[in-house]
């Protein structure tokens, strides 16, 4: 089964 | 003073119709530069990045940054009102709670203005790293937005597979199973037909169809795509808009559980 991940883990908060 | 004059606002309709699916409401950044917008879809699996220039623009006017929190049905019912062939000119003062659209018809002979209300969002905005990928796939847009399509019909996920020989597309599910193959193209009568891959080193990575799916919406914005991936980071789904610029789509990759 496959997870999907937040775009949040891979862009930083300016 | 802000003021932006295009001649065709068909643009601008093709844009929100590549928006409008991902997300409710967005903040467009309005600068000397043109105009920007950068936003999470609702449950911050996607990114959507547009960059319009101002130079693309007929008649382009800025005096201080701007960011107008648009509702983009409100958007959309007012794009809906204009003509394709007409003049749209969008106008709004400087720390304006309204911005206002206006269409004129090619002979000028109808001019329709709508005042749209701003709204104020508490926008996140995202650093988007530079990145070296492994993999730029550029391909027509509509045999992507096809490959999407068909594959949606097999399972949720799309494994996307990029080696120098070409690049596969899978799905599987209960039906069963789905590849699609394409091969760089040898030669092509029209550049827009062409596949082509630079590789670095192959990449397979997992990701939601319907996402890819939404960003199949901006295929009317240009004949070609570009995809491009890395090991374990996002995928970038990007569509050039002609003499303005671009709209990216950043998509987070499925892991295994």
């Amino acid at each position: 089964k496959n997870k999907q991940q937040s775009i949040r883990n891979f862009f930083k908060k300016k | 003073m802000f003021e932006a004059r295009l001649v065709q606002c068909s643009m601008l309709k093709k844009v929100l119709e590549a928006i409008k699916e991902l997300l409710n409401e967005a903040t467009f950044d309005c600068s000397d530069a043109g105009i920007q917008l950068q936003a999470m879809d609702n449950s911050h699996v996607s990114l959507v990045s547009l960059n319009l220039r101002s130079d693309g623009f007929d008649k382009y006017r800025c005096d201080r940054n701007l960011s107008m929190g648009i509702n983009l049905a409100s958007m959309t019912k007012i794009m809906k009102c204009a003509g394709n062939d007409d003049v749209l000119t969008i106008k709004a003062q400087d720390n304006a709670d309204n911005v206002m659209f206006m269409f004129e018809s090619q002979n000028q002979e109808k001019v329709s203005d709508y005042d749209m209300k701003l709204i104020n969002l508490d926008q996140e905005h995202l650093g988007i790293p530079e990145t070296d990928y492994s993999c730029i796939i550029k391909m027509p847009s509509g045999e992507f937005a096809r490959i999407c399509r068909d594959l949606s019909q097999f399972g949720e996920s799309v494994v996307i597979s990029c080696t120098k020989e070409g690049v596969k597309f899978s799905a599987a599910g209960d039906v069963g199973a789905a590849n699609i193959k394409l091969a760089q193209t040898a030669n092509v009568d029209k550049e827009e037909e062409a596949v082509t891959i630079e590789m670095q080193e192959p990449v397979t990575l997992t990701f939601a169809c319907r996402y890819l799916n939404s960003f199949t919406k901006a295929t009317a914005l240009s004949p070609q795509v570009q995809l491009s991936m890395s090991a374990d980071v996002p995928l970038v789904v990007e569509y050039k808009i002609g003499d303005f610029g671009h709209i990216r789509y950043y998509l987070a990759p499925k892991i295994e559980e």
